[in-house]
This record gives C-alpha cells, structure tokens and sequence, in this order.
C-alpha cells in the first residue's frame, strides 16, 4: 500500500479540495483507495457526505485498541472508501506523545489496512504538530498544495530543511502551486522566483476559480460530477502527473 | 487588560493579516499593545520584522519558569509590542496536557503582562486542538474571520454551540467576513444565509484585493504604509466596530 500525504502546515490552501479530488481519480485509475480524514474539522468527510463512526476514539487507535478496518466506511465512488474525521482527533498529538516512538503512531495505525488498499490517502489538517510529524514519517509521498505567496517560499524552504536533516531521503515532495490567478503580478513573481529554488515543482497549476470553489456546494469530487469541465482536466493532470512521480 | 483573539480554526481565512492590522489601529488608539504570534510558523512575526527569542520555549512557559515579559520585543510602530513565535509552540498541546488545569495555562502565562499593558492579541494557528481551548478560556473577546463559504457556516454553529455548551457567556464572539468577493454568486449567497442565522456578524466586510495579499510583501501593516487607501480604511473601520463591541 502506498501512502500519498495531502500536507500543508498552512490553512486554506486547498488540502481538501485536492484530497478529495485525487482520491477519487486514483480510485478511478483501478487503485483500491481509501481517504483519511485527519483534521476534526472533517471537512474532507463533509465533501463526500460521511458521518462521524460512533467508535472512532483518538485514544484507542493510538493504544491498539481500536483498529482502522473496523472504522471504514463506503462512498458513492467505485473503489473509494473513507475513514471519517473524528472530534477526538483533536487530542492527536496528547495521545501519540503518552506512547512508546510517538512519532511512528501513524505509521503503525495504518498497517492493518495494507491487505485492504493499493493507495492510502491522508488529508492532513493545517498546523504543524506531533501528527504533522507522524504524517512525514508514514508518507511515501507528500503532495503540498503552494499558495503562490510570499511566505510559502519559505513554507517549502523549511520543510525541504526539516526533510533533509531528519534524513527521509526516500520521502518524495510534490509541490504544486494552487489557488493560482496569473492575472496578478504577485502571483506571477513568486512563481517564476520558486520554479527556479525548487525545480521539482509539479507543473500543473491549479487556478482560482469558482467552479472549484463551488465543489464545497455540490458535496462531490468535481471529475464525478462534471467530468469534461475545464477544472476536471486539471485535476486529472495533476493526478497523471503525480502518478509518474510515484514510479520514479 | 483584555485580551482579544483572532481565531478560526480553518485555515486560510486571513487570521494573521487581521491581527497585525487591528494591533497597530489598537496601539495608534492609545493602548498599550501586545501581540503574540502563537503559530510557530511565525507569519505574524515574519509580517512585523520580528525575530525568534532565544530563550523562548513552551516547556518553560507552560511550566512558570519563563515568564512572557522576558520575551517581549518592541517593533516599528509606536505603542505596539510583539511576543514573536517560537517552532517549540508546536508542543503547546503536548506541554499542556502535563499540568494542572491545561485549559488554563495560557490565562495563567498572561496574567503577567497585566501591569504593562491595556490589550492583548493573539494571533493563533489553524486547528483544534488544547491550545484553542486555551485561547477560548482565555479571551474577553475572539475575533472570527469567516470566509463567504458554506462550510464557515457550519464552522460558526460548532463554535457558539461550543461556546454555549461550555458556558462561556462572558465570552464575546466576533465573526466577520474575510476575503469577500461580491462579483461571486457563491459568496453574496452565503453572506445573505449566515448574516440571517448570525445576527451579530459585524457589518464590515474584509474584500479579496491584492492591496491586501501585498501586506505580506510590504512585511507591515497596511495603515503605516498606505494609511489613506482603501483597504486601510476597511480595517480601520473593523477596528472601530470591535471597539465599541468591546465597550458594550
Ligand atoms: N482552486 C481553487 N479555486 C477556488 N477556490 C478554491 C480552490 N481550492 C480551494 N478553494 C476554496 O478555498 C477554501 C480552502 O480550501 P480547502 O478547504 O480545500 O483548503 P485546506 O488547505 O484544506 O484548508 P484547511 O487548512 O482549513 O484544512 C475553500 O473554501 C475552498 O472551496
Ligand atoms: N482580504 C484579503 N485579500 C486578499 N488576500 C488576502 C486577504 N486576507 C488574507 N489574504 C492572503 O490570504 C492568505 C492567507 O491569509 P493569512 O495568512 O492572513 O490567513 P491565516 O488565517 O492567518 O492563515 P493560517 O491559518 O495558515 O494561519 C495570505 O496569502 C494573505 O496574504
Ligand atoms: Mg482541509
Ligand atoms: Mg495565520
């Protein structure tokens, strides 16, 4: 099973919004996908009309005893399942640090779902925490939707850093710009200045659209609704283009 | 000294560029100001031209043997202090979760700021978690920014229920627009829906302007650079309606 991070310590930069979309094109690729909710803010499990599961408890999936098949639930997508967010998310980190190698509780959590799924999906929530941490230690791959801002050259800066010093030599970054209105100067400085730092940038871009902002209306990935509308093909580049990175 | 915070727990909502604007039109009015960069991503600090102490760290704060007064830097603008933000803010939660009282410990860490200041702010990070419990404990007064979308409307039934349930009734609740775009059918709806559900929603309205994104290139608020332009005025106008919220 492969583990694909959605990750970014910065809020509102469309995490979900991709999450969500790319779940549903890797499960359409023939991937047996499963999506993670991790904020408490459930918006991922919003977006695809889930509910809470009763026994879903932060603490007993850190202690072992509860285990993520019995927490999986279905979607309306073939090949798409979700593990719904949970308010007890919120003490992540208080219950990961009360254990034995706090930062491998995530790691060790999803284990039980490798004979289930060829891909686990985790939409991770903003902020940078001891979960934040366990998200870069299970991830194969990190996908870091980049607001074409300022402070998120320094975002990527750091987290390269924080990758390098730790090691992970195996974790790949994806970076991509989202959010994107090439009518603003802003925006077009600061991505010609971060595709120079980090040429390893993905190449689509995601702009900012309404059409997209609307997937928050329709509660649907927008390829299961409006397959061939611009915003679609978008996010199935993106998706194409990620898959090449993973078999690299 | 009251202590306001701006807080939401999505991310992206313009949390910071509120804070570091209302905190300068707090300290021009005649208070003595201080704001603390809670999120150890630092985007406030970084705003400010502030710089990590050395000596900062959760551990100590959490445990008393730091005391806040010890951390604080002036900036460039007359009246207005800044406690900058620290990577080890990232073990809040952890650190908190280790004493008596963790709901309390950011009250208790302020109590020494009283005799030095009129006001308060905190700039906080996305997320739930103990640290927000902390702020709500803690604050007289928490200012919302609230994207014009659907999901921000569940956001601000969960927090007055929250609030309520926890009865909190001294706590005043500000939530106001951010990052409005009026040409956008989506967001005059939501606004229309939300003003109904939420009559004390104030009645300035932050719009989406690149004068605005720019704050973050400038690194300083927008009324010391441009104090007659019209995002400037937009805020102070938010300052005022805070102010007399404040008195009420
Ligand atoms: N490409 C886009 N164009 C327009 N709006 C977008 C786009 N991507 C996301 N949005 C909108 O921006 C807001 C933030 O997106 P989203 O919730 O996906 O970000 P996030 O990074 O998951 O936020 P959080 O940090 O709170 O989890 C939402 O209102 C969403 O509808
Ligand atoms: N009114 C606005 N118009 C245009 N851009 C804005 C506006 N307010 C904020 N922004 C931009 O949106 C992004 C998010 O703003 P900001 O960092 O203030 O939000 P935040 O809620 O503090 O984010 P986080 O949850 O990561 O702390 C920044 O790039 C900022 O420059
Ligand atoms: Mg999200
Ligand atoms: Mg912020």
């Amino acid at each position: 099973m492969e583990i694909i991070a959605v990750s970014n310590i910065k809020g509102g930069v469309g995490k979900t919004t991709t999450a969500v979309n790319l779940a549903y094109l890797a499960a359409a690729s023939g991937r047996a996908t499963v999506l993670w909710d991790l904020d408490p803010q459930g918006a991922a499990t919003y977006t695809l009309r889930g509910a809470p599961n009763e026994r879903a408890s932060a603490r007993k999936l850190v202690s072992g005893k509860r285990e993520l098949p019995e927490l999986v639930a279905p979607t309306d997508y073939a090949g798409l399942d979700l593990l719904p967010a949970d308010f007890s998310y919120r003490q992540f980190d208080v219950r990961m640090s009360e254990r034995k190698h706090p930062t491998e509780r995530l790691l060790r959590m999803s284990r039980s779902l490798n004979q289930d799924y060829d891909c686990l999906l985790l939409d991770c929530p903003p902020g940078m925490s001891l979960l934040s941490e366990n998200v870069l230690r299970a991830a194969d791959a990190v996908i870091v939707p980049t607001l074409p801002t300022p402070l998120s050259l320094r975002m990527l800066e750091q987290l390269f850093d924080l990758v390098a010093q730790a090691g992970w030599s195996d974790l790949r970054l994806l970076p991509f710009f989202s959010m994107v209105d090439r009518r603003k100067s802003l925006h077009e400085e600061v991505i010609a200045a971060t595709r120079q730092r980090f040429p390893m940038m993905l190449a689509t871009e995601v702009p900012y659209w309404s059409e997209i902002e609307r997937m928050a209306v329709r509660r649907a990935p927008i390829p299961a609704y409006a397959p061939r509308s611009p915003a679609a093909l978008v996010y199935s580049n993106l998706w194409s283009e990620v898959a090449v990175r993973l078999r690299q």
